[in-house]
């Protein structure tokens, strides 16, 4: 299916 | 649409990499695996033309002054990757808000995967989706949760960016109420309104943290060949975040990629 996702990833990030 | 951009792909094979050309997006295949990736800096041309731009050994710095203030630095190597992006309030100061690595003396053009144990807890319930009978709140309060598990360590953006195992211990919300036709990333009236929910739940986000990241992920169905898939998913995934910085979301608080048909 076609879809957008929006997740925040500071978390992850250095 | 996306036939106009298959009549103007090239395709060249370079030491065991295929690498496709296309309008704005260079898509490599390297041992099974395939990555597209696009010019970092082209959505930040809605700050107009950069004050300077300069090379600091492989390194180009390219810098814009805000509306309202400041600026906003973007370093890439030569080839135009990401390295960092920095931001300069009008009072002073520097804030590195996307740390993309790439200092070590290593890799082609693949980015290192990383893969984690997969995450028992977070099935497909969990996912939030868009739809009218949400308000801004319920995003919001999504993205405010930290990691589904802990984390043993932080990470380079390109590694969260090509690693599902990675990217999927923070939690995503689905954009349930947009559609796009077939073969095209134009957007219309009934999208623009469900993103302005969604605008608004990402400015109280940053209200309360204004250097928080959100990546923009574009998905396709399995029809269609990967590399249609892979630059349509990138170009509807830009598309929206072309829309939410009309909205207001500063440029940089956004990452976009696409993924194709790979499972999200």
């Amino acid at each position: 299916d076609d879809r957008i996702l929006i997740r925040r990833i500071t978390p992850l990030l250095a | 649409r996306i036939e106009d951009v298959r009549a103007r792909r090239q395709r060249f094979e370079e030491a065991g990499t295929t690498i496709i050309r296309e309008p704005g997006r260079v898509i490599t295949q390297e041992r099974g695996q395939t990555f597209l990736r696009h010019d970092e800096n082209a959505r930040f041309a809605r700050f107009g033309a950069p004050i300077s731009q300069e090379r600091r050994g492989g390194e180009i710095w390219t810098t814009w002054a805000r509306p309202g203030g400041g600026q906003l630095v973007s370093v890439t190597d030569l080839d135009g990757r990401l390295l960092r992006r920095i931001r300069r309030p009008a009072g002073g100061g520097e804030h590195v808000i996307v740390d993309n690595g790439w200092r070590r003396p290593r890799h082609g053009v693949r980015p290192v995967i990383v893969i984690l144990p997969p995450i028992e807890m977070l099935n497909p319930g969990e996912l939030t989706i868009l739809n009218d009978g949400h308000e801004a709140e319920t995003f919001s309060s999504t993205w405010s949760l930290g990691p589904v598990v802990p984390l043993d360590q932080v990470y380079e953006l390109d590694q969260v960016r090509f690693s599902p195992s990675l990217r999927s211990r923070m939690r995503a919300v689905e954009l349930g109420g947009i559609s796009f036709d077939t073969g095209s990333w134009a957007l219309d009236q009934a999208d623009l309104n469900a993103l302005s929910l969604v605008a608004s739940a990402i400015q109280s986000v940053l209200g309360a943290s204004p250097n928080e990241i959100f990546l923009v992920e574009g998905h396709t169905g399995r029809g269609g060949n990967e590399i249609d898939n892979l630059s349509l998913s990138d170009r509807r995934a830009e598309a929206i975040a072309e829309v939410l910085t009309q909205m207001g979301i500063p440029p940089e608080n956004l990452v976009v990629q696409g993924y194709g048909d790979t499972v999200p």
